[in-house]
């Protein structure tokens, strides 16, 4: 009977687009905001 | 009608090599710039946590409901992240003001006695990442050019 | 042939040297600077001389990366993330001298210079990861690979003008490196593999972000480079782990593009049905599902849903492959077009068999390309053909002319298995609501009312209902088509023996039916 494609851990429902938050082919969640590379103000890179 | 259909050779040996990548499956942080402090790799938390981000998790709304201290934590300690600029834009919000040259935030503490186009002069709550505390500075220059 | 003495020991110096320069920088911060003595410190030792030492170099340098990275997962005191940020600081030092090298080589106008160096490291670091592969069997680690690759496509697509305006290349560049890769070439490095082409980044990218859709081909092309390699691992229905995991990844990205970009799917589902084994039904559903967003698809299960009037049905989708080139030999194909017009050779019927079967190997006998083919020709020139009388395709229209005598003709000919092939053609084409979906539905329902023996009723009623006992998504097309199948009292559907050929057959029938009423 196949999967229950939406129990994969994708937001079928999400009005936006999945793929700029898409955490891959093995992840069961998206990417979370501190997965996610961001162009911040080169001020903020403190390391 | 089609049934199943011996694998060839040749797949048998593609299945060898991909069982073998099956035991060294790429991690979530191998996708990802390292980040120094907390890599992008799943830690299972007990099952009775939330397991899913949290619904708005990733809009400035939710930021702004975060605590100070957390605040200060995302930007510190998630750099160069998606999170690490929401945090920034929270504690805008919440009237803190980055400093380009200390980099560390400060927070007008009272109506500084001297303000002009280049600088203001008062006392100052600042957040002091290394003592991970906020601290009173009295008689603080701030000058607008380091105002990020 | 052999390197030339001491390139080996200045190889590893001068890599050695630019690691450590790199990691003493503050990790984010452009290493331009640093760059550029390393660049004339290059120079000073000869290795940018000519473009053969360039290559000695970048295979020489990638292998040491390569094998420190070895050497670091067989140390047991390196383990999780240490080994991870140890390798980590080798592999992206070395990505970050590839990508400013990349930058800044030729003028800032002259791409032609930054393509060609890009192209030349991406085939090496490949050449590397073939030949790592062959010799060292299931020791091979996709991670060091896997590494550069991601690094490297994430440096050359930060927003930076010199970068956009290569950007295409970088793309393209990058789809030619994945395809000699491919999982049937490389099979130790699928997962890595699957995980570059469905990146984030990489898929908004091909998919969204370069303009006109020009990275479709070429993402589609990939997509059936792995639908290729799963193929004979999914013709068996139990599957083995390390499928299990490939196969719902596979599922995971068709999701992201189904949700994300239906008319990527909707334009290249030919190409992919062409390779997704015929019992892979719930993930050619997936690829059938897709419709463009601003369609807006009515409700199957509504009451007299008279589909004939729907005005999508006018308009063709859109069909990029070119199919009517795959129906060869040319021969067979001269001959087809003489039958649709003339009727004639009247023994082109009875080659037809000939033309599609293969071998006699059970499970294997027939071309499903050609099958495809075939029918997608035959059914588009026949929708053209009634369209030329004026008139629109329905259940009257489609009926005897030479099309029908060809579709009818499979029907009755074929064995079992060719003819679950060509009705599985035939469900192939109901979709969304557009010209092919309705030609095709009118003549699956045409064929199940004039079959001449049971057994046809009984298969088309097969083919649709191992499309409809799977878990969603179901395209729209194939439930207008079985709701209509089991609800018009023309086709005595429910009259049939084998509707009742078992109770659970039956609840499921009726089920379907009383979701349809």
């Amino acid at each position: 009977l196949g999967q229950d494609l939406t129990a994969l851990g994708l937001n079928l429902n999400s009005p936006d687009n999945l793929y700029p938050t898409f955490g891959g082919p093995w992840a069961d969640q998206p990417c979370r905001p501190q997965d996610l590379d961001f162009h911040v103000p080169p001020e903020y890179l403190i390391n | 009608p089609l049934g199943a259909v011996p694998l060839q050779k040749e797949h048998q040996s593609q299945f060898q090599m991909m069982e073998s990548a099956f035991y060294h499956m790429p991690q979530p942080s191998d996708s990802e710039r390292l980040r120094t402090y907390l890599p992008r790799n799943q830690c299972s938390t007990p099952v009775y946590y939330i397991q899913q981000p949290l619904p708005q998790s990733d809009t400035l709304e939710f930021y702004q409901r975060l605590g100070t201290e957390t605040l200060f934590f995302v930007f510190y300690y998630m750099e160069g992240t998606k999170a690490q600029f929401l945090a920034a834009k929270a504690l805008k919000k919440q009237s803190w003001r980055f400093h380009t040259k200390y980099m560390m935030w400060f927070q007008r503490h009272e109506e500084p006695k001297t303000i002009n186009e280049d600088y203001e002069q008062g006392t100052y709550i600042y957040f002091d990442y290394e003592k991970w505390g906020q601290r009173k500075k009295e008689g603080f220059t701030f000058e607008y050019k380091y105002l990020e | 042939y052999e390197d030339p003495p001491g390139l080996v020991e200045k190889t590893d110096f001068l890599i050695r040297d630019w690691i450590s320069v790199y990691n003493s920088q503050p990790t984010g911060r452009d290493s331009t600077k640093a760059f550029s003595l390393f660049v004339h410190q290059m120079n000073c030792q000869g290795i940018l001389k000519t473009d053969d030492l360039i290559t000695r170099f970048f295979r020489l340098s990638t292998q040491l990366c390569v094998e420190s990275v070895y050497r670091n997962m067989s140390d047991q005191n390196l383990t999780g993330n240490h080994l991870r940020v140890k390798c980590f600081n080798t592999l992206d030092a070395f990505v970050r001298l590839v990508a400013l090298l990349v930058k800044h080589s030729g003028d800032s106008t002259n791409s032609t210079t930054k393509i060609h160096l890009l192209n030349k490291v991406l085939g090496i670091v490949a050449g590397c990861l073939l030949q790592d592969h062959e010799q060292r069997g299931t020791e091979f680690q996709q991670f060091p690979y896997h590494r550069i690759f991601i690094m490297l496509f994430l440096e050359l697509n930060v927003p930076e003008p010199v970068l956009e305006t290569i950007n295409m290349h970088v793309l393209t560049a990058y789809c030619h490196t994945l395809h000699i890769l491919r999982p049937s070439k490389a099979a130790g490095f699928c997962y890595a593999w699957l995980e570059l082409v469905s990146h984030r980044v990489f898929m908004g990218r091909m998919l969204a972000s370069t303009p006109q859709q020009k990275g479709w081909a070429m993402y589609a092309q990939l997509l059936i480079d792995l639908f290729k390699y799963l193929a004979p691992f999914l013709r068996n229905a139990e599957l083995a782990k390390p499928v299990t995991m490939l196969y719902k990844g596979t599922l995971r990205v068709l999701l992201v593009l189904l949700h994300d970009f239906p008319e990527f799917l909707c334009d290249y589902h030919y190409g992919f049905c062409d390779v997704i084994p015929p019992n892979c039904i719930q993930m050619r559903n997936l690829i059938l599902s897709a419709f463009p967003r601003n369609m807006r698809l009515p409700d199957p299960f509504t009451p007299n849903l008279k589909v004939d009037i729907l005005q999508e049905i006018a308009f063709g989708p859109r069909v990029l492959n070119n199919f009517s080139s795959m129906i060869t030999p040319i021969t067979f194909k001269k001959d087809l077009d003489s039958y649709l017009k003339l009727r004639a050779p009247v023994t082109f019927l009875s080659e037809l068999r000939s033309n599609l079967q293969v071998s006699n190997e059970p499970g294997m006998r027939y071309n499903i390309p050609l099958m495809n083919a075939l029918v997608l020709y035959v059914g588009t020139q026949a929708i053209g053909f009634i369209r030329g009388k004026t008139l629109t395709p329905n259940m009257q229209t489609i009926a005897h002319s030479s099309h029908m005598d060809i579709f009818q003709n499979l029907a009755v000919d074929l064995d079992t298995e060719g003819r679950y092939l060509f009705l599985n053609s035939i469900a192939n084409q109901l979709r969304y609501p557009n010209s092919h979906t309705h030609y095709f539905s009118c003549t699956l329902l045409y064929l199940f009312a004039e079959a001449n023996t049971e057994a046809i009723q009984e298969q088309i009623t097969r083919v649709l209902l191992e499309r409809l006992i799977v878990n969603r998504p179901h395209p729209w097309g194939l439930l207008i088509t079985f709701i209509e199948l089991i609800k018009n009292p023309n086709y005595k559907f429910w009259n049939h023996e084998f509707v009742h050929c078992a109770s659970e057959i039956e609840k499921l029938f009726e089920s379907v039916a009383r979701s349809c009423f």
